[in-house]
């Protein structure tokens, strides 16, 4: 329940009406709602439970790791009331066609490969929070200094977890196993985004705000 | 850490 709260409000993308549909304008679209999902990402972490009692210096190893995971994992969650497209907001939807436009039509896929999975598992909300939590405790950056507080948080949020599934899913038994199953899948996806934006920044054509461009070189 | 200046920032804010 408390993850529940701990849930943030819809961000909405607000491209500019004024200008063409175009590659550099969705790259443009998505940097910008990115920069302010960062913002709302790193409040929501203080949030979860244990997070805010770790040094400093392990609060950043871990989102500057997982961030991404943790907007894909929205995105993802986003995008399981509707059929092959790719919810990043709900005023920006991605459809096969969009995403050929916006050069994302390989990423948008393997999303919509997780996406798949979580649908046919029917992940409800509580899951969905549950594991959004989890990804960001199972950050495997090298740069963490107290493992054991990091492996503490792990812990407590696989608790709930086991918890959740057992009073609500008891007829699936292997059901917590099974949603901690796609959390490999969960980090290709995000390595492969973070490439594919990262490549963008190298090329120099898409305006980036300083948090995502900090996060990025991160 | 200079480098991470804004998310040092963002988490150490209190809001």
């Amino acid at each position: 329940s408390h993850l529940m709260v701990a849930e943030p409000e819809k961000l909405y993308a607000m491209p500019d009406p004024t200008v063409p549909d175009s590659y550099v304008k969705a790259m443009t679209t998505l940097c910008d709602l990115a920069d302010r999902e960062l913002v709302v990402i790193i409040s929501w972490a203080k949030n979860i439970p244990g997070f805010s009692s770790l040094s400093l210096s392990d609060q950043m190893s871990i989102l500057q790791s997982v961030w991404m995971e943790i907007l894909i994992l929205g995105v993802a969650y986003r995008s399981l009331a509707f059929d092959d497209e790719i919810v990043y907001a709900q005023d920006y939807i991605m459809d096969e066609e969009f995403s050929r436009t916006a050069g994302m039509l390989d990423l948008n896929g393997c999303i919509l490969q997780l996406v798949r999975k979580y649908k046919s598992m029917k992940l409800e909300k509580e899951e969905f929070v549950i594991l959004k939590a989890l990804a960001l405790a199972n950050s495997d950056s090298v740069h963490i200094e107290d493992v054991e507080a990091v492996q503490k948080l792990q812990d407590v949020l696989h608790e709930a977890l086991i918890d959740f599934e057992s009073s609500k899913q008891p007829e699936e038994p292997r059901r917590a196993g099974k949603l901690l199953m796609t959390l490999p899948l969960l980090r290709q996806t995000a390595n492969k985004v973070l490439h594919h934006f990262y490549n963008i920044k190298l090329e120099g054509k898409v305006p980036m705000h300083k948090l995502f461009l900090e996060m990025l070189e991160a | 850490k200079e480098k991470h200046k804004i998310l040092h920032r963002l988490l150490q804010d209190s809001t």
